[in-house]
């Protein structure tokens, strides 16, 4: 028995090449969001303030997929989504639909401690946070440049990407949307 | 999508996780990470937090599939993490998962998994691939 974290930021097709410029940043944050997981802990915070706390940070990194540097939707805007929970009392939070919430994270932990649900979504999560006096900002705020060019690029290949996964060549041939799993490529 | 669990000195558990969703996903599309059960999930022997393509998961029900099989057969986290992801479609599913007693699984079927981990017994890891 004894204390213990793991955080990931996601997974998918990383090129083992990944360049340097791509790769730094992202371990870095890893890095720093692991140290800060582990002082949390041997503080003695509750697992859950720790969970909390080192996903904020991610979501504050533009480098992953999650509130700032959240990947966008067909539109161009960016659409959140969170979930919470804490293993002794399985209570759950989760919110969906986030527009404007610095950090999903938390709102999803509001839900869990101040509501009797489990999961908000879209305009009821978004006025939730603004009665609970959560940071909110516009969208500007989350896009990134380099997810407007990963959109103009799935647009082109007419297929959905998870985290990472690489631009194919403009001249395969890829299957409408109907035929569903294989818009992964 | 971004996720952390942990355990206290006292086997307490808990798991986080936010995601954007994905890439030309259209207006609306809910994925995995606020499905409980699905993308995120913790009792009192174990929490799970999972990444990947959102459809894959939900329809794998991974992070409780984790949780069930620690429960119902007693296989250790790793183990239950190696299976469930063995059983995933190829190249969709990642996660880390935590024990009260502080193991840890990291486990994933895509190229990589951007993935840090530390335990009170002095293990620590930050890896890609």
């Amino acid at each position: 028995m004894g204390w213990a974290i793991a955080l990931h930021g996601g997974a998918g097709d990383i090129p083992v090449d990944l360049p340097n410029d791509k790769r730094a940043p992202r371990e870095a944050t890893l890095r720093r969001c692991l140290d800060l997981g582990v002082a949390a802990l041997t503080a003695n915070r509750s697992p859950l303030d720790v969970v909390e706390l080192v996903v904020r940070e991610l979501e504050n990194c533009p480098h992953f997929n999650a509130g700032r540097g959240s990947v966008l939707t067909t539109d161009g805007t960016v659409e959140m989504e969170a979930s919470i929970m804490d293993g002794t009392t399985k209570r759950c939070g989760a919110v969906s639909g986030l527009t404007t919430v610095v950090n999903p994270i938390s709102l999803a932990r509001i839900v869990m401690e101040k509501t009797p649900h489990i999961y908000l979504a879209f305009d009821g999560a978004e006025a939730f946070a603004r009665e609970q006096g959560l940071e909110t900002r516009d969208q500007s705020y989350f896009i990134t440049e380099q997810n407007i060019e990963r959109l103009k690029q799935a647009k082109e290949a007419n297929r959905v990407q998870i985290d990472y996964t690489q631009p194919q060549p403009v001249k395969e041939q890829v299957p409408t949307s109907s035929e569903g799993d294989s818009q992964i490529g | 999508t971004v996720g952390c669990i942990a355990v206290d000195g006292n086997g307490n558990l808990a798991t986080a996780t936010s995601t954007g969703g994905l890439v030309n996903k259209m207006v609306g599309r809910i994925g995995d990470t606020p499905v409980i059960g699905a993308g995120t999930y913790a009792n009192t022997i174990c929490a799970i937090s999972a990444t990947g393509k959102g459809e894959s998961i939900i329809r794998n029900t991974i992070a409780r599939d984790v949780a069930a099989l620690m429960e119902y057969r007693g296989l250790s986290v790793k183990e239950a993490a190696d299976l469930v992801i063995a059983n995933a479609p190829e190249g969709t599913v990642g996660l880390v998962a935590v024990t009260d007693k502080g193991d840890v699984a990291m486990t994933f079927n895509t190229t990589g998994m951007f993935r840090a981990c530390a335990t009170e017994n002095g293990h620590s890891e930050i890896s890609i691939w």
